[in-house]
């Protein structure tokens, strides 16, 4: 049911 | 030198606990403000956020920033050699490769120490932006446990769905589909036992099971616990650490094919 987007899409690298 | 003196111990074995199945290495930054953590898991689904205030230790001392890479499966089976009661002190000297254990009877009768060698780890920080969430959520932390156990019956994922009336966890698999409803609290003994919804706007998203199950490990460091969501962004979950900090995990949504 869906596809499962990773973290690193949302929050960006320091 | 670092040495941060946990007298309610427990504190720290929960921890573990809650987060070593879901992040098997991870970097403690140890600053004079306080103790924190960051760290993905392998699959970089979710994101873990710890944080420690100095002053939710007795003593904290730290003269410079350190970092302490631990093997978490390592540092869980140490703290399983310590009591609950046990007062646990975090020791790092500057120039050593280890950190330092101490396990500590309420009477200070017995002492136990263990030596962990340090493990260099290649952590990236992410930065979490500041986000207006459209609901939030906040229910007993041992009533998401037990939701997200039973929608594991059904399938893999979880449809949560927040509007005014309350909220609404979803799934359906093979076998059949499943829901459970929780309407906010109108009247209840403790604060701890309610369910609230603060609600900008109604949203639906859908998650992976599995590691709703995994932040659920989370239930016995504190009473409640807050979920935050809006439309598109990962999830946020997070548990309060009595007064000294949280244990924040976020999930990333799953999006329709």
């Amino acid at each position: 049911a869906g596809s499962q987007v990773p973290i690193t899409h949302f929050f960006y690298r320091d | 030198m670092f040495e941060a003196r946990l007298p309610q111990g427990q504190i720290l074995k929960k921890l573990i606990e809650a987060v070593r199945e879901l992040v098997t290495d991870a970097n403690f930054e140890c600053k004079p403000s306080g103790l924190s953590l960051q760290a993905m898991d392998s699959s970089h689904v979710s994101l873990v956020s710890l944080l420690m205030r100095a002053d939710g230790f007795d003593p904290y001392q730290c003269d410079r920033n350190r970092t302490l890479g631990i093997n978490l499966r390592t540092l869980a089976s140490v703290l399983k050699c310590s009591s609950n009661d046990d007062i646990i002190t975090i020791r790092a000297e500057d120039d050593g490769d280890s950190a330092i254990l101490i396990f500590e009877s309420p009477s200070s009768d017995r002492l136990s120490e263990f030596d962990l060698k340090l493990v260099d780890i290649d952590n990236e920080q992410l930065v979490i932006p500041d986000t207006q969430y459209d609901a939030v959520v906040r229910m007993p932390s041992a009533e998401f446990q037990r939701i997200v156990r039973d929608m594991q019956i059904l399938g893999d994922s979880v449809t949560i769905a927040c509007s005014k009336d309350g909220v609404k966890f979803s799934a359906n698999g093979e076998i059949g589909s499943g829901s459970v409803r929780l309407k906010q609290s109108s009247a209840v003994d403790s604060e701890d036992d309610a369910v609230t919804v603060d609600l900008q706007q109604a949203v639906s998203l859908t998650f992976a099971l599995r590691y709703l199950s995994l932040f659920s490990k989370a239930a016995p460091l504190s009473p409640t616990v807050t979920l935050s969501f809006s439309k598109d962004v990962p999830l946020l979950v997070e548990f309060r650490i009595a007064d000294m900090g949280h244990l924040r995990f976020y999930l990333a949504p799953k999006i329709d094919e």
